[in-house]
Protein backbone atom coordinates (compact mmCIF):
# COMPACT_ATOMS: atom_id res chain seq x y z
CA UNK A 1 0.00 0.00 0.00
CA UNK A 2 1.27 3.46 -0.48
CA UNK A 3 3.92 1.88 -2.74
CA UNK A 4 6.44 3.71 -0.15
CA UNK A 5 9.71 1.33 0.16
CA UNK A 6 10.18 2.41 3.95
CA UNK A 7 9.00 3.78 7.56
CA UNK A 8 8.59 7.19 6.91
CA UNK A 9 6.33 9.98 7.18
CA UNK A 10 4.65 9.16 3.90
CA UNK A 11 3.68 5.80 5.34
CA UNK A 12 2.65 6.78 8.39
CA UNK A 13 0.41 9.31 6.33
CA UNK A 14 -0.98 6.81 4.27
CA UNK A 15 -1.79 4.57 7.16
CA UNK A 16 -3.44 7.15 9.06
CA UNK A 17 -5.60 8.27 6.06
CA UNK A 18 -7.04 4.32 5.82
CA UNK A 19 -7.70 4.04 9.63
CA UNK A 20 -9.42 7.20 9.73
CA UNK A 21 -11.36 6.89 6.18
CA UNK A 22 -12.08 3.41 7.52
CA UNK A 23 -14.08 4.83 10.54
CA UNK A 24 -11.28 3.79 13.55
CA UNK A 25 -11.15 7.43 14.51
CA UNK A 26 -8.37 10.09 15.68
CA UNK A 27 -7.53 8.33 18.75
CA UNK A 28 -7.56 4.57 17.54
CA UNK A 29 -5.31 5.63 14.33
CA UNK A 30 -3.05 7.52 16.36
CA UNK A 31 -2.53 4.70 18.58
CA UNK A 32 -1.55 2.22 15.95
CA UNK A 33 1.19 5.21 13.86
CA UNK A 34 2.58 5.22 17.38
CA UNK A 35 2.79 1.59 17.66
CA UNK A 36 4.98 1.30 14.37
CA UNK A 37 6.65 4.26 14.50
CA UNK A 38 8.19 2.98 18.02
CA UNK A 39 8.61 -0.20 16.24
CA UNK A 40 10.56 1.60 13.36
CA UNK A 41 12.50 3.40 16.33
CA UNK A 42 13.52 0.34 17.73
CA UNK A 43 14.74 -1.09 14.42
CA UNK A 44 15.82 -0.30 10.95
CA UNK A 45 15.47 -3.68 9.61
CA UNK A 46 11.69 -2.60 10.30
CA UNK A 47 10.24 -2.19 6.63
CA UNK A 48 6.88 -1.37 4.89
CA UNK A 49 5.72 -4.82 5.06
CA UNK A 50 6.39 -5.40 8.60
CA UNK A 51 4.74 -2.32 9.75
CA UNK A 52 1.39 -3.32 7.92
CA UNK A 53 1.60 -6.71 9.72
CA UNK A 54 2.50 -4.95 12.86
CA UNK A 55 -0.90 -2.92 12.60
CA UNK A 56 -2.78 -5.44 11.21
CA UNK A 57 -1.94 -7.49 13.86
CA UNK A 58 -2.29 -5.28 17.05
CA UNK A 59 -5.74 -4.64 15.09
CA UNK A 60 -6.80 -8.31 14.92
CA UNK A 61 -5.91 -8.60 18.48
CA UNK A 62 -7.92 -6.26 19.42
CA UNK A 63 -11.06 -7.89 17.74
CA UNK A 64 -10.10 -11.03 18.96
CA UNK A 65 -9.72 -10.87 22.62
CA UNK A 66 -12.63 -11.37 24.16
CA UNK A 67 -14.01 -14.03 21.98
CA UNK A 68 -15.51 -16.67 23.07
CA UNK A 69 -18.59 -19.65 22.63
CA UNK A 70 -22.30 -18.25 22.65
CA UNK A 71 -24.00 -19.30 25.70
CA UNK A 72 -27.54 -20.30 23.80
CA UNK A 73 -27.38 -24.21 24.21
CA UNK A 74 -29.48 -24.56 26.98
CA UNK A 75 -33.20 -24.18 25.56
CA UNK A 76 -35.02 -21.72 25.68
CA UNK A 77 -31.82 -19.60 25.15
CA UNK A 78 -33.05 -15.98 25.08
CA UNK A 79 -31.21 -13.55 22.94
CA UNK A 80 -31.86 -9.56 23.32
CA UNK A 81 -31.53 -7.70 20.37
CA UNK A 82 -31.34 -3.73 20.91
CA UNK A 83 -29.86 -0.65 19.43
CA UNK A 84 -30.63 2.80 17.62
CA UNK A 85 -32.82 3.42 15.20
CA UNK A 86 -32.76 1.82 11.85
CA UNK A 87 -29.68 -0.13 11.84
CA UNK A 88 -30.87 -3.38 11.12
CA UNK A 89 -31.92 -4.87 14.42
CA UNK A 90 -35.33 -6.82 12.83
CA UNK A 91 -33.88 -8.00 9.68
CA UNK A 92 -30.83 -8.88 11.81
CA UNK A 93 -33.31 -11.50 14.11
CA UNK A 94 -35.23 -13.08 10.82
CA UNK A 95 -31.65 -13.82 8.92
CA UNK A 96 -30.60 -15.57 12.69
CA UNK A 97 -33.85 -17.08 12.72
CA UNK A 98 -32.85 -18.35 9.59
CA UNK A 99 -29.42 -19.52 10.27
CA UNK A 100 -30.69 -21.25 13.77
CA UNK A 101 -33.58 -23.06 11.89
CA UNK A 102 -30.92 -24.39 9.73
CA UNK A 103 -29.12 -26.08 13.16
CA UNK A 104 -32.67 -27.72 13.85
CA UNK A 105 -33.65 -25.23 16.31
CA UNK A 106 -37.02 -24.92 17.06
CA UNK A 107 -37.12 -20.44 17.20
CA UNK A 108 -40.06 -18.02 18.48
CA UNK A 109 -39.61 -14.67 17.07
CA UNK A 110 -40.93 -12.02 19.90
CA UNK A 111 -42.21 -8.38 18.11
CA UNK A 112 -40.71 -6.39 20.81
CA UNK A 113 -41.18 -2.90 19.20
CA UNK A 114 -44.69 -2.07 19.66
CA UNK A 115 -44.17 1.42 18.81
CA UNK A 116 -43.02 2.35 14.91
CA UNK A 117 -45.46 1.79 12.13
CA UNK A 118 -46.07 -1.47 10.58
CA UNK A 119 -43.11 -3.33 12.96
CA UNK A 120 -45.06 -5.86 13.95
CA UNK A 121 -46.20 -6.45 10.52
CA UNK A 122 -42.72 -6.39 9.24
CA UNK A 123 -41.73 -9.28 12.06
CA UNK A 124 -44.59 -11.50 10.93
CA UNK A 125 -43.81 -10.82 7.33
CA UNK A 126 -40.34 -12.59 8.35
CA UNK A 127 -41.89 -15.32 10.67
CA UNK A 128 -44.48 -16.26 7.71
CA UNK A 129 -41.32 -16.50 5.50
CA UNK A 130 -39.02 -18.74 7.63
CA UNK A 131 -42.35 -21.08 8.73
CA UNK A 132 -41.61 -19.85 13.29
CA UNK A 133 -43.86 -18.86 15.56
CA UNK A 134 -43.94 -15.46 16.75
CA UNK A 135 -45.54 -14.07 19.78
CA UNK A 136 -47.02 -10.24 19.13
CA UNK A 137 -49.44 -8.12 20.62
CA UNK A 138 -51.20 -5.10 20.09
CA UNK A 139 -49.55 -1.89 18.18
CA UNK A 140 -49.13 0.53 21.51
CA UNK A 141 -49.23 -2.23 23.92
CA UNK A 142 -46.73 -2.60 26.55
CA UNK A 143 -43.52 -4.66 25.26
CA UNK A 144 -42.44 -5.86 28.98
CA UNK A 145 -45.84 -7.39 28.83
CA UNK A 146 -45.52 -9.24 25.42
CA UNK A 147 -42.24 -9.86 26.01
CA UNK A 148 -43.08 -11.57 29.52
CA UNK A 149 -45.47 -13.93 27.50
CA UNK A 150 -43.18 -14.87 24.80
CA UNK A 151 -40.63 -16.00 27.29
CA UNK A 152 -43.26 -18.00 29.72
CA UNK A 153 -44.55 -19.75 26.59
CA UNK A 154 -41.56 -20.12 25.59
CA UNK A 155 -39.99 -22.55 27.93
CA UNK A 156 -43.93 -23.88 28.17
CA UNK A 157 -43.52 -25.11 24.72
CA UNK A 158 -40.08 -26.38 24.25
CA UNK A 159 -38.49 -23.66 22.26
CA UNK A 160 -35.03 -23.84 21.39
CA UNK A 161 -34.24 -20.18 21.25
CA UNK A 162 -36.37 -17.42 21.28
CA UNK A 163 -34.81 -13.59 19.72
CA UNK A 164 -36.50 -10.64 20.74
CA UNK A 165 -37.03 -8.03 18.65
CA UNK A 166 -36.83 -4.26 20.16
CA UNK A 167 -37.95 -1.11 19.30
CA UNK A 168 -35.46 1.40 17.93
CA UNK A 169 -34.22 4.01 20.31
CA UNK A 170 -31.39 6.80 20.86
CA UNK A 171 -29.34 6.67 23.88
CA UNK A 172 -29.99 9.39 24.83
CA UNK A 173 -33.63 8.77 25.55
CA UNK A 174 -33.49 7.84 29.14
CA UNK A 175 -37.06 6.84 29.51
CA UNK A 176 -36.71 4.20 26.24
CA UNK A 177 -33.31 3.19 28.33
CA UNK A 178 -35.39 2.77 31.19
CA UNK A 179 -37.79 1.01 29.12
CA UNK A 180 -35.25 -1.85 28.34
CA UNK A 181 -34.29 -2.59 31.52
CA UNK A 182 -37.61 -3.09 32.15
CA UNK A 183 -37.90 -5.49 29.72
CA UNK A 184 -34.26 -7.50 30.40
CA UNK A 185 -35.85 -7.25 34.35
CA UNK A 186 -38.91 -9.59 32.73
CA UNK A 187 -36.90 -11.26 30.83
CA UNK A 188 -35.47 -12.65 33.88
CA UNK A 189 -38.24 -12.84 35.87
CA UNK A 190 -39.12 -15.82 33.73
CA UNK A 191 -35.98 -17.21 33.68
CA UNK A 192 -33.04 -15.80 35.85
CA UNK A 193 -30.28 -16.76 33.85
CA UNK A 194 -31.42 -15.04 30.57
CA UNK A 195 -30.95 -13.03 28.51
CA UNK A 196 -28.22 -15.58 27.74
CA UNK A 197 -27.23 -13.09 25.10
CA UNK A 198 -27.86 -9.94 24.40
CA UNK A 199 -26.46 -8.18 21.11
CA UNK A 200 -26.37 -4.27 20.18
CA UNK A 201 -26.99 -4.09 16.68
CA UNK A 202 -24.42 -1.53 14.78
CA UNK A 203 -24.63 0.01 11.40
CA UNK A 204 -21.41 -0.04 9.53
CA UNK A 205 -21.93 3.02 8.60
CA UNK A 206 -21.78 4.38 11.70
CA UNK A 207 -19.01 7.10 12.69
CA UNK A 208 -17.44 7.25 16.40
CA UNK A 209 -21.57 7.93 18.04
CA UNK A 210 -20.90 4.14 18.09
CA UNK A 211 -18.44 4.56 20.73
CA UNK A 212 -21.54 6.31 22.69
CA UNK A 213 -24.42 3.98 21.94
CA UNK A 214 -22.23 0.75 23.20
CA UNK A 215 -21.19 2.88 26.35
CA UNK A 216 -24.78 3.65 27.31
CA UNK A 217 -27.08 0.78 26.03
CA UNK A 218 -24.01 -1.57 27.95
CA UNK A 219 -24.87 0.67 31.24
CA UNK A 220 -28.52 -0.49 30.48
CA UNK A 221 -28.60 -3.69 29.23
CA UNK A 222 -24.71 -5.53 29.83
CA UNK A 223 -24.05 -6.37 26.06
CA UNK A 224 -22.72 -9.93 25.17
CA UNK A 225 -21.92 -9.55 21.54
CA UNK A 226 -22.12 -7.13 18.51
CA UNK A 227 -23.74 -7.45 14.84
CA UNK A 228 -22.06 -4.94 12.61
CA UNK A 229 -24.72 -4.38 9.82
CA UNK A 230 -24.60 -3.26 6.17
CA UNK A 231 -20.98 -4.17 5.46
CA UNK A 232 -22.45 -4.90 1.68
CA UNK A 233 -21.91 -0.98 1.40
CA UNK A 234 -18.83 1.14 1.08
CA UNK A 235 -18.38 1.61 4.87
CA UNK A 236 -15.30 -0.37 6.43
CA UNK A 237 -17.01 -0.14 10.31
CA UNK A 238 -13.78 0.68 11.98
CA UNK A 239 -15.29 2.10 14.90
CA UNK A 240 -15.20 -1.68 16.50
CA UNK A 241 -11.43 -1.37 16.19
CA UNK A 242 -12.06 1.92 18.94
CA UNK A 243 -14.66 0.25 20.75
CA UNK A 244 -12.50 -2.95 21.25
CA UNK A 245 -10.39 -0.25 23.21
CA UNK A 246 -13.40 0.30 25.86
CA UNK A 247 -15.63 -2.26 25.75
CA UNK A 248 -14.61 -6.00 25.41
CA UNK A 249 -17.79 -7.51 23.00
CA UNK A 250 -17.10 -9.77 20.73
CA UNK A 251 -18.68 -9.30 16.89
CA UNK A 252 -20.77 -12.51 16.22
CA UNK A 253 -22.24 -11.96 12.85
CA UNK A 254 -21.95 -9.78 10.04
CA UNK A 255 -24.88 -8.29 7.79
CA UNK A 256 -24.35 -8.60 4.54
CA UNK A 257 -27.58 -7.84 2.84
CA UNK A 258 -31.13 -7.79 2.51
CA UNK A 259 -31.45 -10.88 2.31
CA UNK A 260 -32.65 -13.88 5.01
CA UNK A 261 -29.25 -15.52 4.03
CA UNK A 262 -27.29 -12.29 4.11
CA UNK A 263 -25.56 -13.16 7.80
CA UNK A 264 -22.06 -13.99 7.42
CA UNK A 265 -19.89 -15.28 10.64
CA UNK A 266 -17.43 -12.73 11.71
CA UNK A 267 -13.79 -13.92 10.79
CA UNK A 268 -11.25 -11.77 12.05
CA UNK A 269 -8.43 -12.45 9.23
CA UNK A 270 -11.30 -11.20 6.68
CA UNK A 271 -12.30 -8.19 8.39
CA UNK A 272 -8.97 -6.61 8.71
CA UNK A 273 -8.32 -7.84 4.96
CA UNK A 274 -11.12 -5.85 3.85
CA UNK A 275 -10.84 -2.72 6.51
CA UNK A 276 -7.31 -2.31 4.76
CA UNK A 277 -8.19 -3.13 1.26
CA UNK B 1 -15.23 21.21 23.53
CA UNK B 2 -13.44 22.64 21.23
CA UNK B 3 -13.62 26.29 22.30
CA UNK B 4 -12.53 25.27 25.50
CA UNK B 5 -9.05 23.45 24.33
CA UNK B 6 -8.63 26.12 21.83
CA UNK B 7 -8.39 28.92 24.48
CA UNK B 8 -6.07 27.06 27.07
CA UNK B 9 -4.05 26.80 23.36
CA UNK B 10 -3.89 30.28 22.61
CA UNK B 11 -3.37 31.10 26.76
CA UNK B 12 -0.25 28.58 26.20
CA UNK B 13 1.22 30.53 23.57
CA UNK B 14 0.55 33.61 24.45
CA UNK B 15 -1.14 36.96 23.87
CA UNK B 16 0.26 37.70 20.09
CA UNK B 17 -0.78 40.31 18.21
CA UNK B 18 -0.91 38.33 15.05
CA UNK B 19 -1.97 35.45 14.18
CA UNK B 20 1.05 33.51 12.43
CA UNK B 21 2.17 30.11 11.22
CA UNK B 22 4.14 29.23 14.67
CA UNK B 23 1.05 29.82 17.23
CA UNK B 24 -1.42 28.95 14.97
CA UNK B 25 0.09 25.51 14.23
CA UNK B 26 -1.73 23.60 17.61
CA UNK B 27 -4.88 25.24 17.30
CA UNK B 28 -5.38 24.19 14.02
CA UNK B 29 -4.32 20.40 15.30
CA UNK B 30 -6.93 21.21 17.67
CA UNK B 31 -9.76 21.74 15.07
CA UNK B 32 -8.59 18.70 12.81
CA UNK B 33 -8.98 16.19 15.88
CA UNK B 34 -12.20 17.91 16.92
CA UNK B 35 -13.74 17.71 13.33
CA UNK B 36 -12.55 14.10 12.77
CA UNK B 37 -13.90 13.33 16.26
CA UNK B 38 -17.26 14.24 15.04
CA UNK B 39 -17.16 12.36 11.83
CA UNK B 40 -16.53 15.10 9.58
CA UNK B 41 -14.78 13.38 6.25
CA UNK B 42 -10.78 12.99 6.31
CA UNK B 43 -10.64 15.22 2.91
CA UNK B 44 -13.13 17.60 3.92
CA UNK B 45 -11.06 18.10 7.35
CA UNK B 46 -8.21 18.75 5.41
CA UNK B 47 -9.63 21.35 3.29
CA UNK B 48 -11.62 23.26 5.86
CA UNK B 49 -8.59 23.27 8.04
CA UNK B 50 -6.72 24.77 4.97
CA UNK B 51 -9.02 26.75 4.58
CA UNK B 52 -9.70 28.40 8.00
CA UNK B 53 -5.69 28.50 8.12
CA UNK B 54 -5.67 30.76 5.27
CA UNK B 55 -8.28 33.08 6.64
CA UNK B 56 -6.53 33.62 9.87
CA UNK B 57 -2.91 33.64 8.98
CA UNK B 58 -1.86 37.69 9.46
CA UNK B 59 -5.13 38.21 10.86
CA UNK B 60 -4.42 40.94 13.62
CA UNK B 61 -5.91 39.86 17.03
CA UNK B 62 -8.97 42.26 18.00
CA UNK B 63 -7.55 44.04 21.41
CA UNK B 64 -11.24 42.94 22.85
CA UNK B 65 -11.16 39.46 21.96
CA UNK B 66 -8.79 37.23 23.06
CA UNK B 67 -7.14 35.29 19.87
CA UNK B 68 -8.60 31.90 21.21
CA UNK B 69 -11.80 33.72 21.32
CA UNK B 70 -11.46 35.16 18.06
CA UNK B 71 -9.71 32.17 16.15
CA UNK B 72 -13.50 29.88 17.71
CA UNK B 73 -15.07 33.04 16.12
CA UNK B 74 -13.73 32.29 12.81
CA UNK B 75 -13.75 28.60 12.94
CA UNK B 76 -17.38 28.89 13.82
CA UNK B 77 -18.00 31.35 11.02
CA UNK B 78 -16.44 29.47 8.32
CA UNK B 79 -18.84 26.47 8.81
CA UNK B 80 -21.38 28.50 8.99
CA UNK B 81 -20.43 29.66 5.66
CA UNK B 82 -19.97 26.43 4.02
CA UNK B 83 -23.21 25.36 5.24
CA UNK B 84 -25.15 27.55 3.60
CA UNK B 85 -25.42 30.55 5.39
CA UNK B 86 -29.23 30.27 5.75
CA UNK B 87 -31.90 27.65 5.71
CA UNK B 88 -33.35 27.42 2.29
CA UNK B 89 -36.92 25.52 1.94
CA UNK B 90 -38.77 23.43 -0.52
CA UNK B 91 -39.05 25.04 -4.13
CA UNK B 92 -42.38 24.43 -5.30
CA UNK B 93 -43.63 23.76 -8.99
CA UNK B 94 -44.93 26.69 -10.73
CA UNK B 95 -47.24 23.98 -12.32
CA UNK B 96 -48.46 21.89 -9.48
CA UNK B 97 -48.05 18.90 -8.62
CA UNK B 98 -44.87 19.50 -7.02
CA UNK B 99 -42.54 15.84 -7.21
CA UNK B 100 -40.66 15.04 -4.02
CA UNK B 101 -38.41 11.81 -3.97
CA UNK B 102 -36.99 10.83 -0.92
CA UNK B 103 -34.22 8.71 -1.82
CA UNK B 104 -31.38 7.38 0.64
CA UNK B 105 -29.55 4.32 2.35
CA UNK B 106 -31.34 1.33 4.07
CA UNK B 107 -32.61 3.06 7.89
CA UNK B 108 -32.13 6.03 6.95
CA UNK B 109 -35.67 7.41 8.03
CA UNK B 110 -37.07 7.85 4.25
CA UNK B 111 -40.43 6.71 5.34
CA UNK B 112 -40.72 8.45 8.25
CA UNK B 113 -39.48 12.15 7.05
CA UNK B 114 -41.84 11.42 4.37
CA UNK B 115 -44.59 11.11 6.90
CA UNK B 116 -43.38 14.14 8.63
CA UNK B 117 -43.09 16.31 5.26
CA UNK B 118 -46.25 15.76 4.36
CA UNK B 119 -47.79 16.63 7.70
CA UNK B 120 -45.83 19.83 7.69
CA UNK B 121 -47.07 20.29 4.11
CA UNK B 122 -50.94 19.81 4.73
CA UNK B 123 -50.43 21.84 7.83
CA UNK B 124 -49.15 24.95 5.12
CA UNK B 125 -52.64 24.39 2.98
CA UNK B 126 -51.09 21.81 0.59
CA UNK B 127 -52.84 18.98 -0.66
CA UNK B 128 -49.68 15.79 -0.40
CA UNK B 129 -50.17 12.82 -1.55
CA UNK B 130 -48.09 10.02 -0.31
CA UNK B 131 -46.48 7.41 -2.57
CA UNK B 132 -45.34 3.39 -1.36
CA UNK B 133 -42.64 3.01 -3.66
CA UNK B 134 -40.90 0.77 -1.44
CA UNK B 135 -41.94 -2.46 -3.08
CA UNK B 136 -39.09 -4.58 -1.68
CA UNK B 137 -39.29 -4.19 2.37
CA UNK B 138 -41.61 -6.36 4.36
CA UNK B 139 -44.40 -4.30 5.58
CA UNK B 140 -43.11 -1.07 4.09
CA UNK B 141 -46.30 -0.02 2.44
CA UNK B 142 -47.92 -0.63 5.95
CA UNK B 143 -46.03 1.28 7.68
CA UNK B 144 -46.17 4.44 5.43
CA UNK B 145 -50.05 3.78 5.17
CA UNK B 146 -50.10 3.64 9.20
CA UNK B 147 -48.64 6.94 8.61
CA UNK B 148 -51.05 8.21 6.37
CA UNK B 149 -53.58 7.54 8.79
CA UNK B 150 -51.75 8.96 11.88
CA UNK B 151 -51.35 12.45 9.33
CA UNK B 152 -54.39 12.80 7.53
CA UNK B 153 -52.22 12.35 4.35
CA UNK B 154 -53.47 9.51 1.53
CA UNK B 155 -51.44 7.35 0.30
CA UNK B 156 -50.94 5.76 -2.87
CA UNK B 157 -49.82 2.21 -3.50
CA UNK B 158 -50.27 -1.34 -5.38
CA UNK B 159 -49.72 -4.57 -3.05
CA UNK B 160 -49.51 -6.16 -6.10
CA UNK B 161 -47.09 -4.82 -7.91
CA UNK B 162 -43.39 -5.03 -8.38
CA UNK B 163 -42.30 -2.12 -10.26
CA UNK B 164 -41.86 1.06 -8.39
CA UNK B 165 -41.20 3.19 -11.60
CA UNK B 166 -44.67 2.27 -12.60
CA UNK B 167 -45.93 2.63 -9.22
CA UNK B 168 -44.60 6.54 -9.35
CA UNK B 169 -45.69 7.24 -12.75
CA UNK B 170 -49.30 6.29 -11.94
CA UNK B 171 -49.15 8.27 -8.89
CA UNK B 172 -48.28 11.31 -10.49
CA UNK B 173 -51.47 10.81 -12.88
CA UNK B 174 -53.71 10.59 -9.84
CA UNK B 175 -52.21 13.46 -8.23
CA UNK B 176 -53.12 15.61 -11.52
CA UNK B 177 -56.90 14.17 -11.28
CA UNK B 178 -57.44 14.79 -7.42
CA UNK B 179 -56.20 17.99 -7.62
CA UNK B 180 -52.89 17.20 -5.12
CA UNK B 181 -50.76 19.43 -5.51
CA UNK B 182 -47.66 17.53 -3.86
CA UNK B 183 -46.20 13.92 -4.72
CA UNK B 184 -44.39 12.14 -2.14
CA UNK B 185 -42.42 9.34 -3.13
CA UNK B 186 -40.85 7.23 -0.51
CA UNK B 187 -38.57 4.74 -2.33
CA UNK B 188 -36.62 1.58 -1.27
CA UNK B 189 -33.02 2.15 1.11
CA UNK B 190 -30.42 1.31 -1.93
CA UNK B 191 -27.11 1.07 -1.33
CA UNK B 192 -24.90 4.43 -3.87
CA UNK B 193 -23.11 0.98 -5.00
CA UNK B 194 -26.00 -0.55 -6.29
CA UNK B 195 -26.08 0.02 -9.66
CA UNK B 196 -29.48 -1.86 -10.66
CA UNK B 197 -31.50 0.02 -7.63
CA UNK B 198 -29.64 3.37 -8.44
CA UNK B 199 -30.88 2.58 -12.17
CA UNK B 200 -34.29 1.95 -10.89
CA UNK B 201 -34.44 5.54 -9.11
CA UNK B 202 -32.73 7.36 -12.20
CA UNK B 203 -35.78 5.70 -14.17
CA UNK B 204 -38.22 6.95 -11.84
CA UNK B 205 -36.86 10.37 -12.57
CA UNK B 206 -36.82 10.31 -15.82
CA UNK B 207 -40.75 9.40 -15.64
CA UNK B 208 -42.01 11.64 -13.47
CA UNK B 209 -39.61 14.36 -12.97
CA UNK B 210 -39.17 15.41 -9.43
CA UNK B 211 -38.59 19.12 -8.63
CA UNK B 212 -37.25 18.04 -5.25
CA UNK B 213 -34.50 14.76 -4.88
CA UNK B 214 -33.91 14.76 -1.43
CA UNK B 215 -31.33 12.33 -0.23
CA UNK B 216 -31.97 11.00 3.55
CA UNK B 217 -28.93 11.36 5.64
CA UNK B 218 -28.41 9.73 9.05
CA UNK B 219 -26.69 12.22 11.67
CA UNK B 220 -24.57 9.34 13.23
CA UNK B 221 -23.30 8.78 9.44
CA UNK B 222 -19.51 8.53 9.43
CA UNK B 223 -16.73 9.17 7.15
CA UNK B 224 -18.89 6.98 4.00
CA UNK B 225 -20.97 10.10 3.99
CA UNK B 226 -18.73 11.56 1.29
CA UNK B 227 -19.16 8.62 -1.09
CA UNK B 228 -22.93 8.01 -0.85
CA UNK B 229 -23.72 11.24 -1.24
CA UNK B 230 -21.09 11.57 -4.25
CA UNK B 231 -22.52 8.96 -5.92
CA UNK B 232 -26.53 9.92 -5.10
CA UNK B 233 -25.91 12.91 -6.13
CA UNK B 234 -23.58 12.24 -9.78
CA UNK B 235 -26.91 10.23 -10.77
CA UNK B 236 -29.64 11.85 -9.41
CA UNK B 237 -28.72 15.50 -9.01
CA UNK B 238 -29.83 16.32 -6.07
CA UNK B 239 -31.95 19.40 -4.60
CA UNK B 240 -31.38 18.68 -0.88
CA UNK B 241 -30.63 17.05 2.14
CA UNK B 242 -32.18 15.81 5.15
CA UNK B 243 -30.98 14.87 8.21
CA UNK B 244 -32.01 12.76 10.34
CA UNK B 245 -31.96 11.30 14.30
CA UNK B 246 -30.61 14.88 15.57
CA UNK B 247 -32.66 14.39 18.93
CA UNK B 248 -29.42 12.09 19.37
CA UNK B 249 -26.10 13.15 20.43
CA UNK B 250 -23.96 12.33 17.15
CA UNK B 251 -21.93 15.75 15.93
CA UNK B 252 -23.49 15.24 12.91
CA UNK B 253 -20.05 15.91 10.98
CA UNK B 254 -21.63 14.49 7.80
CA UNK B 255 -23.83 17.32 7.26
CA UNK B 256 -20.12 19.22 6.69
CA UNK B 257 -19.41 16.28 4.51
CA UNK B 258 -22.39 15.91 2.21
CA UNK B 259 -22.25 19.68 2.20
CA UNK B 260 -18.81 20.13 0.92
CA UNK B 261 -19.31 16.69 -1.62
CA UNK B 262 -22.10 17.87 -3.16
CA UNK B 263 -22.66 21.86 -2.45
CA UNK B 264 -26.45 20.99 -1.91
CA UNK B 265 -28.21 22.63 0.81
CA UNK B 266 -29.35 20.57 3.86
CA UNK B 267 -33.61 21.79 3.99
CA UNK B 268 -34.80 20.01 6.97
CA UNK B 269 -33.62 18.07 9.88
CA UNK B 270 -35.32 15.15 11.51
CA UNK B 271 -35.20 15.82 15.45
CA UNK B 272 -37.49 12.41 16.70
CA UNK B 273 -39.29 9.62 15.93
CA UNK B 274 -42.73 11.56 15.94
CA UNK B 275 -44.34 13.02 12.70
CA UNK B 276 -44.13 16.53 14.43
CA UNK B 277 -40.48 16.26 14.78
CA UNK B 278 -39.57 17.82 11.70
CA UNK B 279 -37.07 21.31 11.48
CA UNK B 280 -35.66 23.60 9.26
CA UNK B 281 -32.20 23.00 8.72
CA UNK B 282 -30.33 26.02 10.75
CA UNK B 283 -26.46 26.25 9.88
CA UNK B 284 -25.16 28.19 13.13
CA UNK B 285 -27.00 25.40 14.99
CA UNK B 286 -25.11 22.55 12.97
CA UNK B 287 -21.63 24.24 13.60
CA UNK B 288 -22.09 24.92 16.96
CA UNK B 289 -22.77 20.94 17.69
CA UNK B 290 -20.02 19.85 15.27
CA UNK B 291 -17.32 22.30 16.83
CA UNK B 292 -19.00 21.70 20.65
N1 LIG C 1 -27.72 -3.45 2.61
C1 LIG C 1 -28.10 -3.89 3.81
N2 LIG C 1 -29.26 -3.47 4.33
C2 LIG C 1 -29.63 -3.96 5.53
C3 LIG C 1 -28.82 -4.85 6.28
N3 LIG C 1 -29.47 -5.13 7.44
C4 LIG C 1 -30.64 -4.45 7.41
N4 LIG C 1 -30.73 -3.75 6.25
C5 LIG C 1 -31.81 -2.86 5.81
O1 LIG C 1 -31.84 -1.76 6.69
C6 LIG C 1 -33.19 -1.28 6.80
C7 LIG C 1 -33.58 -1.22 8.25
O2 LIG C 1 -33.64 -2.55 8.75
P1 LIG C 1 -34.54 -2.94 10.01
O3 LIG C 1 -34.31 -4.38 10.27
O4 LIG C 1 -35.94 -2.47 9.83
O5 LIG C 1 -33.85 -2.03 11.12
P2 LIG C 1 -34.29 -1.85 12.61
O6 LIG C 1 -33.07 -1.65 13.43
O7 LIG C 1 -35.16 -2.98 13.05
O8 LIG C 1 -35.11 -0.51 12.53
P3 LIG C 1 -36.07 0.12 13.64
O9 LIG C 1 -36.85 -1.01 14.22
O10 LIG C 1 -36.91 1.08 12.90
O11 LIG C 1 -35.19 0.77 14.63
C8 LIG C 1 -34.05 -2.22 5.97
O12 LIG C 1 -34.24 -1.63 4.70
C9 LIG C 1 -33.19 -3.46 5.86
O13 LIG C 1 -33.47 -4.22 4.68
C10 LIG C 1 -27.55 -5.27 5.72
O14 LIG C 1 -26.76 -6.02 6.28
N5 LIG C 1 -27.26 -4.74 4.48
N1 LIG D 1 -34.96 9.40 16.99
C1 LIG D 1 -35.24 9.52 15.69
N2 LIG D 1 -35.59 8.44 14.99
C2 LIG D 1 -35.87 8.60 13.68
C3 LIG D 1 -35.81 9.85 13.02
N3 LIG D 1 -36.15 9.66 11.72
C4 LIG D 1 -36.42 8.34 11.58
N4 LIG D 1 -36.26 7.70 12.77
C5 LIG D 1 -36.40 6.28 13.07
O1 LIG D 1 -35.43 5.59 12.30
C6 LIG D 1 -35.92 4.29 11.97
C7 LIG D 1 -35.84 4.12 10.47
O2 LIG D 1 -36.77 4.99 9.87
P1 LIG D 1 -37.47 4.66 8.48
O3 LIG D 1 -38.31 5.84 8.15
O4 LIG D 1 -38.12 3.32 8.51
O5 LIG D 1 -36.19 4.60 7.54
P2 LIG D 1 -36.15 4.30 5.99
O6 LIG D 1 -35.06 5.12 5.41
O7 LIG D 1 -37.48 4.48 5.36
O8 LIG D 1 -35.72 2.77 5.97
P3 LIG D 1 -35.71 1.82 4.69
O9 LIG D 1 -36.99 2.05 3.95
O10 LIG D 1 -35.62 0.44 5.23
O11 LIG D 1 -34.51 2.19 3.90
C8 LIG D 1 -37.31 4.20 12.54
O12 LIG D 1 -37.22 3.58 13.80
C9 LIG D 1 -37.71 5.65 12.70
O13 LIG D 1 -38.68 5.85 13.70
C10 LIG D 1 -35.40 11.00 13.80
O14 LIG D 1 -35.29 12.13 13.32
N5 LIG D 1 -35.13 10.78 15.12
MG1 LIG E 1 -37.09 -2.98 13.83
MG1 LIG F 1 -38.62 3.16 4.29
Amino acid sequence: FGGTDQVDDELFDDLEAILIQADCGPRATSDLVQLIRSRAEESSAFDPEAAMKAIRDSVRERLTRSLKPMNIDTPPAVVLIVGVNGVGKTTTIAKMARLFQAYGKRIMLVAGDTFRAGAIEQLTIWSQRLGCEIMKGKAGGDPSAIVFDAVSAARARGVDLVLVDTAGRLQTQSNLMDELGKIRRVIQKVIPEAPHETFLILDATTGQNALSQAKVFNDMVPLSGLVLTKLDGTAKGGVVVALADHLELPIRFLGVGEGVDDLDNFRPDEFVDALFS
Amino acid sequence: ALSDKLRETFRKIGGYGTLTEENLQEALRDVRLALLEADVNFKVVKSFVAGVKEKALGQSVNVRLNPGQQFVGLVHDELVEIMGGQAEKIHFASQPPTVIMMCGLQGSGKTTSTGKLAKHLLAQKHRPLMVAADIKRPAAIDQLETLGKQVGVPVFSDRSSTDAVDICRRAHQLALMKDHDVVMLDTAGRLHIDDEMMTELEDVAAHVKPHEVLLVVDAMTGQDAVRVAGEFDSRLALSGIVMTKLDGDARGGAALSVRHVTGKPIKFIGVGEKLDALQPFHPQRMAGRILD
